[in-house]
């Protein structure tokens, strides 16, 4: 099973 | 005041289409170092980023900098009433809430000027940071669209796994399962046409074939594209777009759980 990653898990807001 | 004139205009209308079917509304920001976009779709799964430098414009100019927010469906509408041919001007004065498309026919005969109402947008930007990636695909872009569509007819989802003997794509759905094999192939007649992996290390990661199908809209940008993939990290898709810049695609991986 996999689950879909999201961006601001691997980029910080600026 | 801002000024921009593109001779080029097809070109602004091809990256419209290269990131309307994945953001709606986004901020078109404009600098002394060109005309530039960050924006995420809807569910934060992955990113646009645009460049088109200052020096790819036949005249530039931006007195200071200007957030413009844009719905791009709109902005759309109104670059398709521009022929293919034509020179778009794109014009916005300081405070206002409009931004104007010129189209001037490549014979000066026909001038026609739209102008588009502003919208304000909440942007939020992620801070990119330069990455070593473990293994970097380059490839023809038309070759990445086809297999992105051929294996999106069998399964959702596509495994990139970078080995010293290539790249494989992977799916599997209800119907079977299918594997693409592209091998290194630096001897073509036209470089635009080459295969080129540059591997630190083997590299294999999960995505949703149906972001990366809204990243082949980019195709008629650029006759190569470059995939760059690391473990835990985003894929970047980039179509380099000839003497002004890139439009560069970020799309987080499926992470097993």
């Amino acid at each position: 099973k996999s689950s879909q990653g999201r961006l601001e898990s691997f980029f910080k807001p600026m | 005041m801002l000024e921009l004139r593109l001779v080029q205009g097809s070109l602004l209308k091809k990256v419209l289409d290269a990131m309307r079917e994945l953001v709606n509304d986004a901020n078109f920001d404009c600098s002394a170092t060109g005309f530039s976009l960050q924006a995420m779709d809807s569910s934060h799964v992955a990113l646009v980023a645009l460049l088109l430098r200052s020096e790819g414009f036949e005249h530039y100019r931006c007195d200071r900098n200007l957030s413009m927010g844009m719905n791009l469906n709109n902005m759309s509408k109104m670059l398709r009433c521009a022929g293919n041919d034509d020179i778009i001007t794109i014009k916005a004065d300081d405070g206002t809430d409009s931004v104007t498309f010129m189209f001037e026919s490549p014979n000066q005969d026909k001038i026609a000027d739209f102008e588009m109402k502003l919208m304000d947008i909440d942007s939020e930007h992620l801070g990119i940071p330069d990455a070593e990636y473990q293994a970097i695909v380059r490839m023809p872009s038309s070759e990445f669209a086809r297999i992105c569509k051929d294996l999106s007819s069998i399964g959702d989802t596509v495994v990139i796994s970078v080995t010293k003997e290539g790249v494989k794509f992977s799916t599997a759905g209800d119907i079977g399962t299918a594997n693409i094999v592209c091998r290194q192939n630096k001897t073509v007649d036209k470089p635009e046409e080459a295969t080129i992996i540059e591997m630190q290390e083997p590299v294999s990661l999960t995505f949703a074939l149906r972001y990366l199908n809204s990243f082949t809209k980019a195709t008629p940008l650029s006759d190569t594209v470059t995939i760059s993939l690391s473990s835990e990290l985003p894929v970047v898709v980039e179509y380099k777009i000839a003497e002004m810049g890139y439009i560069r695609y970020y799309l987080a991986p499926k992470i097993e759980e």
